[in-house]
């Protein structure tokens, strides 16, 4: 028997909605930790692992591990029919090839139970490894999606340049260029709204933008985001879910012939 | 130009 109930469920309905452009189909894995999910694109250009620890619900079971084939459009369409004040309540069997979810309005006068059938996924598993990154960003997650969005107007890839100074963020195309820096910032009165950048070696790298904009659709999750980098490795974007866990995006560099 | 790199040649599978 699986069941996890949150009370905050709006988070299980941001979460979705940060995943859902990415990824059309996905395996939710469920052990006594928590929920866990890593999945790639379709053109295998980037992949999004999700965590969510067990003791951030107010209620979770895992008697058995459980490998939950979801098709991303159908999560999405029955978790919009989730008010954002409703408690979630996710329950499977364990030989069952359904999920139960159930949203519980505030003060209970309304309960909704829907079923959504699971699928049968053969999901290739890769290794991240455990690295250390020369740069580090963190920035106000609205100021990146508004860096990303901006640019992507401009044209189609994105540089990053991540220097002692600040992080760089250049696009050129047809009609001409645009720049973006942010420099450190830690006077600033709310955490999220610091810019703080730490590095070991400047980074440089160039990416596709339509990938960084897809990763925003996590902003509403939280206040800020995390970018790491080194030379020619992934970048990884990371928006964290409260104290419960994390989106983490990985996106393939573009490089030179 | 810059070819795009497949993440899956970064991570290998377990």
């Amino acid at each position: 028997m699986f069941e996890a109930r949150l009370v905050q469920g709006s988070l299980l309905k941001k979460v979705q909605e940060a995943l859902k452009d990415i990824v059309q189909e996905a395996s939710w894995d469920c052990t006594s930790s928590g929920l866990s999910l890593q999945a790639m694109d379709g053109s295998h250009v980037s992949l999004v692992q999700l965590t969510l620890r067990a003791d951030g619900f107010e209620k979770y079971r895992c008697d058995r591990n459980l490998a939950m084939g979801i098709n991303m459009g159908s999560m999405s369409k029955i978790l919009k029919c989730a008010g954002n004040d409703d408690v979630i309540t996710l329950k499977a069997e364990d030989t069952s090839d359904r999920l139960e979810l159930m949203f519980e309005s505030p003060k209970g006068e309304k309960i909704s139970n829907y079923e959504m059938k699971l699928m049968d996924l053969d999901c290739e598993q890769l290794g991240i490894p455990d690295q250390e990154y020369s740069c580090s960003i963190k920035m106000p997650s609205h100021e990146f999606a508004r860096i990303c969005r901006d640019l992507s107007q401009i044209g189609e890839c994105v540089v990053i340049t991540c220097t002692k100074d600040g992080v760089q963020f250049s696009a050129k195309g047809d009609m001409g260029s645009g720049t973006v820096k942010m420099s450190q910032n830690l006077g600033a009165e709310k955490e999220d709204d610091q810019v703080t950048i730490e590095m070991t070696e400047p980074v440089q790298l160039t990416f596709a933008i339509k990938y960084l904009n897809m990763f925003t659709k996590a902003t509403s999750l939280s206040g800020s985001v995390c970018l790491s980098m080194s030379n020619d490795v992934p970048l990884v974007v990371e928006y964290k879910v409260e104290d419960m866990g994390h989106i983490k995006y990985f996106l393939a560099p573009k490089i030179e012939d | 130009s810059a070819q795009q790199v497949s993440i899956r040649s970064f991570f290998t599978g377990r």
